[in-house]
């Protein structure tokens, strides 16, 4: 068997939530609000 | 760390709308996530039946949402990709329930250093304080372990660390993804007033005298003692396992007094279940000689059943000797009702007995397996990958867990399928089953738990880098393999991550206790989940949505909908019964619909039985008094004739 006969979901990076939203390029608010009218 | 303005609070239900876009397993778990509040706040959700606000989860671009109800109607909430993990779809849900970020409140400063050189340019107001004007912190200390805090490499700029805490010691803890913390709960609870959970019913490690209120039962012939030392075992217990001095308490049932058939019974106080499914954990352990039992009942209270109505739930027979075992039995009680643990000692001598800790009882699903793995740290000094025994799921798939410890830094899981005895009879490529792996953060109260769980879902169309199907048969796409005793069997594909806990975080809490790890497995079939969801119209005005719905009382968990501005009630259907009526209140099912056809063919038979008995007995007599008739005239002839 090859020697790991595995699939890695995370391709072996423990990505945060911010990790995941600025990889796509997301300008949220603190990495994952959603700011609205009344936000901060 | 909380948006101050009651008119941000949800209502206790929140309504909400698992969209189509959602990927499977996203959704599998987002719903795992809604247990997890439903065992340790007072939050509970429900599909959206017309609401006038309810939360939209969604797959977006990524991982996010509001904070607090905006009262937008429908509030969208994103897991997009990568963001189908439970700690996640927890921490965006605190968000929605009016949290911020740890790491912003006003007092930060006394406990965080920004290091603001290190951070991305541009990404600095991410990092910005928020004073107690827009956010309170609910009177409760700063909190690195909370699942609001970001980590300390958050928007860093190379490698260095953004965040660095006043205490070392937390320098690794911040930005833990696995649960809610202790405070996050006191927090959302605080904030919601909450005085109860939906799913917890009782946690029991009997430090004290009262051992929450069991009870020994009068029909038995010993007593369960509270000790925190036996001479044959335990040396201590399991909730503190002889850390803390003076305390360190179990119930203890000897067996070695009596002979064989001795029996000993604790009950639990009366307790009032909700849910109508319930599941009982606790540890076990057995110092005699190996042929000790405990059965477990329940003891409900219906009407007319005065003392209660006693059930044998489950026989535990062979239990290990010389260490601490997790027992796991699933209820479905309706009725008030006792849990009852009865030990019964082995025939022939015995030297010691049987000892109980750590219970836990909530209204929620029992995991399907338990990985018990003894022996830990060798394992994970030897740097080695760790097979588990194989494991059926309930719909027959034979499949296997791999615990890669090779890594010096972190810890892998994997899911594999492996062939097994039902293939020929199952659906390849195995279609839509959902694996939930949970490494058991063993604190004795359930509540203060923070398990790391990962959940992966069998999608029957994905292929691997060869073009063949990732799930289809294990004797088709696997590979050769062993099990210890020389058995050949065909392993599948793992599936997983290599980085699902690091080996700091695993040392920490009570995931290892006594040198013991326990992996607990739950794979169940999420293909239901694949329907339309009930895609709310338009978003109703307050007063259609008033008019309507709100006017209407579905039963049975029948669910208010708008049909052209009309409220009708869609009701619940299971494999072989439904509800119907107008506001679901007629139960049916498919034995009743069997006994109606056929009591009312055997009516119809009888019936016309009846009817043919009559007839024949009124054709006869017709035909019998012409009979005599002709007789008598033949008669009256033959007179005359002779």
């Amino acid at each position: 068997a090859p020697e790991k006969f595995v699939k890695d979901i995370d391709g072996g990076i423990d990505q945060d939530i911010f990790d995941i939203n600025e990889d796509l390029g997301l300008d949220l608010f603190e990495g994952d609000i959603k700011l609205e009218a009344s936000g901060r | 760390n909380s948006i101050i303005g009651d008119n941000y609070r949800w209502p206790h239900t929140i309504p909400y709308v698992l969209e189509d876009s959602l990927e499977m397993n996203a959704k599998g778990v987002i719903l795992n996530a809604f247990e997890r509040y439903r065992l340790k706040t007072c939050i509970d959700f429900k599909p959206w039946s017309g609401e006038e606000n309810y939360i939209s989860v969604f797959k977006g671009s990524g991982c996010w949402s509001s904070v607090g109800n905006i009262h937008a109607g429908k509030q969208e909430l994103s897991i997009g990709t990568n963001c189908d993990r439970i700690a996640t779809v927890q921490h965006e849900f605190l968000h929605a329930l009016g949290f911020w970020h740890e790491q912003s409140r006003a007092d930060r400063d006394d406990y965080i250093t920004i290091v603001w050189d290190r951070i991305l340019s541009g990404k600095e107001h991410n990092f910005n304080i928020y004073n107690d004007s827009v956010s309170d912190s609910l009177n409760v200390p700063y909190d690195y372990t909370s699942v609001m805090h970001y980590s300390k490499t958050a928007f860093q700029n190379g490698t260095e660390s953004t965040i660095i805490t006043k205490i070392s010691d937390f320098e690794d803890v911040i930005g833990q993804r696995m649960d809610f913390s202790d405070y996050d709960l006191l927090k959302l609870n605080q904030l919601y007033s909450c005085t109860s959970s939906l799913s917890f019913m009782d946690s029991c490690d009997f430090e004290l005298e009262n051992i929450c209120g069991m009870i020994q039962s009068s029909q038995d012939s010993a007593d369960w003692q509270r000790l925190s030392q036996v001479l044959s075992g335990p040396e201590n217990d399991h909730s503190n396992m002889g850390q803390c001095k003076d305390s360190g308490f179990f119930m203890h049932f000897n067996t070695s007094t009596g002979n064989g058939g001795v029996t000993a019974m604790l009950e639990s106080r009366v307790l009032y279940p909700k849910r109508g499914f319930q599941c009982v954990e606790f540890y076990l352990y057995n110092s005699g000689s190996g042929n000790g039992q405990l059965n477990v009942y329940t003891r409900e209270y219906t009407a007319g059943h005065q003392d209660g109505v006693l059930t044998l739930q489950r026989e535990i027979r062979d239990i290990p000797t010389g260490s601490w075992q997790l027992y796991y039995v699933t209820l479905q009680v309706t009725e008030k009702f006792r849990v009852v643990f009865e030990g019964v000692g082995g025939p022939g001598a015995s030297s010691g007995g049987l000892s109980i800790d750590d219970i836990n009882l909530s209204e929620t699903r029992c995991p399907h397996h338990i990985w018990h793995i003894q022996n830990f740290t060798q394992l994970l000094g030897g740097q080695t990958t760790v097979y588990s025994p194989p494991f059926y799921s309930s719909k027959g798939y034979a499949f296997q867990i791999n615990l890669d410890l090779t890594s010096p830094t972190n810890v892998g899981l994997y899911f594999h399928l492996i062939s097994g005895a039902n293939d020929d009879q199952l659906q390849w490529p195995c279609p839509w089953q959902q694996a939930t792996m949970t490494l058991l953060d063993q604190n004795p109260d359930i509540r203060q738990r923070m398990s790391n769980q990962r959940s992966i879902t069998t999608d029957p169309k994905m292929t691997d880098d060869n073009g063949s199907y990732l799930w289809d048969r294990p004797s088709k796409v696997g590979v050769e393999a062993f099990f210890p005793n020389g058995t050949q069997f065909s392993r599948g594909r793992g599936y997983g991550t290599s980085v699902f806990i690091t080996q700091e975080r695993l040392k920490s809490r009570e995931f290892l206790k006594g040198d013991d790890v326990y992996i607990l497995l739950t794979v169940e079939d999420i293909s239901h989940l694949n329907s339309t969801a009930a895609v709310p119209g338009p978003v109703p005005t307050t007063s259609t949505v008033h008019n309507a719905c709100s006017e209407v009382e579905c039963q049975n968990g029948g669910i208010c909908t708008l049909q052209e501005g009309r409220a009708e009630c869609k009701c619940p259907a299971g494999e072989d019964w439904w509800y119907m009526g107008k506001r679901c209140e007629k139960r049916g099912s498919t034995k009743d619909t069997i006994v109606i056809a056929v009591s009312s063919t055997v009516t119809v038979f009888a019936v016309m039985l009846i009817i043919t008995l009559i007839s024949v007995y009124c054709t006869r007599r017709k035909y019998r008094k012409k009979a005599s008739a002709k007789t008598a005239a033949m008669n009256l002839e033959n007179q005359h004739a002779f």
